[in-house]
């Protein structure tokens, strides 16, 4: 038989692990939205200079024909589209969580 | 002959001019030092990514060996003295005409 003052204070337990689970999440997300904002800007600065480069590489120097950069540059391209999305999705979940958390 | 009043003119003008020529001559410079520390950020940022690069080339793929590798960073850094060099030069000649312009 447990208590009432027992089942009070097993239950303020469970909300304090709730919050803080719901807040190491959010640090979580939070850190994972950086990354991916980090390697969205890398993405279009290769973009950025690939579009900029002519006959050859502005990095290694070796010859650089129109097809290969187009091709380099489309796969850059679906890479964005893809990190966009999925960072798109990490927002959600981190307004979700947030909601969670203010809502108590 | 030329009166007391015009020659002061005439000299006020050439005082005028010179301190014109000074300042134009300074922002001329301070474009050159800015366009300079453009330059070699640019290079210090292919170092970086060339010595992060493995086996083939963060840009556009393609073989990157050792050797080539460590020689593109050789001709980096060579360039990147010499800029370094110029710039250095820039900023004496913009203190000098600093000190011209102050010293009237
Ligand atoms: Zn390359």
């Amino acid at each position: 038989f447990e208590s009432v003052s027992a089942i009070k204070e097993r239950e303020k337990m469970t909300v304090e692990e709730e919050i803080e689970a719901l807040t190491r999440g959010l640090r979580e997300l939070e850190g994972r939205m950086g990354e991916l904002g980090g390697k969205i800007r890398d993405n279009e600065d290769k973009v950025k200079r690939l579009e900029k480069a002519e006959a050859k590489c502005p990095l290694c120097g070796r010859e650089l024909t129109e097809e290969h950069r187009e091709k380099l540059i489309g796969e850059l391209l679906e890479e964005a589209a893809k990190l966009r999305e999925e960072k798109e999705r990490i927002k959600r979940e981190r307004e979700e969580a947030e909601r969670k958390l203010k809502e108590g």
